[in-house]
């Protein structure tokens, strides 16, 4: 969840 | 999603219908840099290039839609109908050295080596300092109209509260990311010396004025 694809902020 | 963020995203987007109010009702980018604008544009693009591989939400899809087309739209008014407004000696910055330099950032922090996440990174370390060339321009004039000052102060509030989401999130989700984390703060630091006077003497009715 620490950085990765999963970007989930604009 | 928690109630910091929304209120930041919903002040980013306040912020841009502010600026596009300005241009409107005065047919005048007066006192706008082109280059922190522009800037914006390539720090959407960049940044959201996951439009395409990765799916959040209606909501997250609707406002990375809104933010690239405004973005471009400014852009376009800026060069074609409100062109003869422009005041290109005003906006001096050296650009070249935000491009150059988040481009080295990227290239040293970034969570991993692929493209996506690294124009990401890129996307962050520009935001990080796209402000600049703004606020250099708002040092050499020394003073500006209130619907700009409004313009700045919803984008710095938008910085701001996105320090506050990321505190609630290290507390209730134990998430943290230090890329965005440190570059925001940063970014949030260059708003500084504006919110002082905007606080000192435009919430008083005062015209902005430098001292």
């Amino acid at each position: 969840q620490d950085g990765g694809d999963g970007h989930d902020e604009l | 999603m928690n109630i910091f963020r929304l209120v930041a995203d919903l002040m980013h987007l306040g912020s841009i219908l502010i600026l596009l109010l300005k241009m409107f009702t005065s047919r005048s980018c007066a006192g706008i840099s082109f280059k922190t604008q522009a800037l914006y544009l390539i720090v959407f693009v960049t940044r959201y290039l996951d439009l395409f591989t990765h799916f959040v939400s209606v909501y997250n899809t609707f406002m990375k839609i809104f933010f690239i087309s405004s973005a471009g739209y400014i852009l376009y008014m800026m060069r074609v109908p409100l062109k003869d407004t422009y005041n290109k000696h005003l906006d001096a910055f050296r650009w070249e050295f935000l491009l150059g330099g988040a481009g080295v950032l990227a290239l040293v922090f970034t969570h991993k080596y692929t493209v996506i996440e690294t124009l990401w990174t890129y996307s962050i370390f520009l935001e990080m300092m796209a402000i600049l060339p703004q606020l250099l321009q708002l040092q050499r004039t020394g003073e500006a109209e209130t619907i700009t000052t409004h313009y700045l102060f919803a984008l710095g509030a938008y910085r701001a509260l996105y320090i506050v989401n990321w505190i609630y999130r290290y507390e209730t989700e134990h998430h943290v990311d230090a890329i965005s984390t440190m570059a925001g703060i940063v970014q949030t630091a260059l708003y500084c010396d504006f919110f002082y006077v905007y606080f000192t003497r435009v919430l008083k009715g005062k015209r902005f004025k430098l001292p």
